[in-house]
């Protein structure tokens, strides 16, 4: 299994629909500072079900949606899906191609989606259980935040030793 | 369930020593359960040894060093339980020339196991990718995402250009 | 004491917002003193709007926006209160080819009153230095100081080499 | 007023007498990871008279103190001296040269000196008073924590512009 596609539309500086086709290896996101690449990464750690707005850099989960530039205006609502292929022997549902999707409205209103039918986040979260992905696991390392990874609370360390148990 | 978690422990703790000993050549890496009685409530210690120098614990050592180390652990849970993908945010960014080269060529030994999409301004990192994805902001505030998907030698002397 | 509080902090913070425009080309930058009655007791709240973007908090700025906000904020204080030297342990990490560009020329300005000590992986960094030393650790361990004094344009040549 | 001189010897990696020699300008320090060079700034914050350990990346003020190799035995001591020149209009004292220097013995000994006289913390802190160096000031910048400058909670930075009045 690997992830095949990311986009984004409404996600932070992502107001247009923007998407990321990938392949197995090695892939390189580059751009200028400021640019929104990690706008990308906080798009996935949010598609997983990502609860705490401080951990996608915000005050509150409402500073992901798109808040308007000096030409643009701001939009109501923000959606993210990623897309897995080759699934069928590693997630329990059987197929092919996988989608997640979450979307968030400012009103508050969160949904989530799996192959374009809606679920629950925890629907989201069991999906993922014990592949290595999800909102706890060491599959996203931020900017800056490398020494996380060694220096985090014990208890903290242990959790992964424990995901991967 | 305890058995378990300490045969993967013993896993990973093995790993992260011998990927430790790859990326600096030589050293050691160690990573310890607290003694507080029970396995399975206990903390972990991560101390680390560069190659010549006395074993220390994490805070001494340098930026590079600590990338470096925080890699190998990584890498280290990775082989014991693949994941997937895994995404690293200018994690080269400390790094100097030589431990970068040492740093992406571990990474192609566990790329048939697991897709890394990396987010660099590092021209080397830039040079090894298979694919390469722009970021732009032509109106500032709107990102746009531009693909320059060149085989591998085109894709070097773009990045140049692109620099 | 407290009309010499109120009368620093606003040159600080025009200067401030003065420099920012500078190293982003437009935009503003704003501190100002927390609503809590006592202006010698109160918080400081910085926020930042690069060109074209909305005015944000700074946890929302990218690693190098935030790099270059900080540069302003500090060069700002220099300015109403110069001090003898700076020193930067590896300040242009986050920095992309154009920003780091900016970032030294701005450092050029201030270096008649200001004495800068850069600690830096990047060529460019060490091209536009007056001096170069070297840090070794031939015997791993121990670290040696070597000067590498050369004229400014030898210096060019040589970090190249030593990369 | 600049900084022409940092010598240092049993201080951290450095177990041989090195020094920096400055000019007024541009610096640049350079090497490999690991070699050597963010322990010259904790060197310089450590001269000023920095009480808390954890600000030089150690646990307890020993930490300083070169503890040895593989080739090489620990020492008992660690001295870092800073000399300035064209002093005479900006420090107190009125001299053109101006060096002090610290020392720490691993029976937690420490001593402090100006142009080689012993004197107490006090007195190096008096000396540089308003001239924006010192322990709370922002001349120093550590690897990775240009955050500080930004995010420290608002009495810090109130500090910093206190410092400036
Ligand atoms: N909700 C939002 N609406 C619009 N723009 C946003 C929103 N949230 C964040 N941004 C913008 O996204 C930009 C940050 O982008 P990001 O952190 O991805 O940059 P980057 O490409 O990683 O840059 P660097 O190379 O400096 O790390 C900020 O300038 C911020 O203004
Ligand atoms: N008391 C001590 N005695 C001996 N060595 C020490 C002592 N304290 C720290 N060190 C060593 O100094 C090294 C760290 O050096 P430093 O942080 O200055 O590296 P650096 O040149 O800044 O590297 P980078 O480019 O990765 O940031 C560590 O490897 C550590 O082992
Ligand atoms: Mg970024
Ligand atoms: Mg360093």
């Amino acid at each position: 299994m690997y992830l095949k596609r990311i986009e984004m539309v409404g996600f932070k500086s992502f107001a247009e629909k923007m998407g990321v086709e990938l392949e197995r290896g090695l892939t390189a996101i580059v751009g200028p500072n400021g640019c929104g690449k990690s706008n990308v990464a906080d798009a996935l750690r949010w598609v997983f079900g990502e609860q705490n707005p401080r951990l996608l850099r915000g005050a509150q989960m409402e500073d992901v949606i798109f808040n308007g530039t000096d030409q643009r205006k701001a939009v109501g609502r923000a959606e993210v899906s990623a897309t897995f292929v080759e699934a069928e022997g590693v997630l329990p549902l059987g197929y092919h191609e996988v989608t997640i999707t979450r979307r968030l409205f400012r009103s508050g209103e969160s949904q989530y989606l799996i192959n374009q039918n809606p679920c629950l986040l925890r629907d989201v979260r069991e999906l993922f259980m014990g592949t290595g992905i999800g909102t706890n696991a060491y599959f996203l390392l931020e900017q800056g935040k490398i020494d996380l990874v060694l220096s985090a609370k014990p208890e903290d360390r242990r959790a992964v030793f424990e995901e991967a148990a | 369930i305890r058995e378990l978690f300490v045969g993967t422990f013993e896993k990973i703790r093995d790993t992260f020593n011998e990927i430790y000993r790859r990326l600096f050549g030589g050293g050691r890496a160690v990573v310890e359960l607290l003694e507080d009685g029970d396995v399975l409530e206990c903390g972990i210690n991560i101390s680390a040894q560069p190659p010549g120098k006395k074993l220390q614990a994490i805070s001494l050592l340098s930026g590079g060093e600590k990338t470096l180390t925080a890699v190998s652990l990584l890498l280290a849970i990775f082989k014991v339980r693949p994941s997937p993908f895994c995404f690293m945010d200018e994690m080269d960014a400390a790094l100097d020339e030589s431990n970068i080269m040492r740093f992406l060529s571990l990474l192609d030994e566990f790329k048939s196991q697991t897709q890394f999409i990396l987010i660099t301004h590092n021209k080397r990192t830039i040079s090894v990718a298979d694919v390469i994805y722009g970021v732009t902001m032509e109106d500032s505030g709107i990102s746009k995402i531009v693909s320059i998907r060149l085989p591998k030698e085109e894709a070097k002397s773009e990045a140049v250009v692109a620099g």
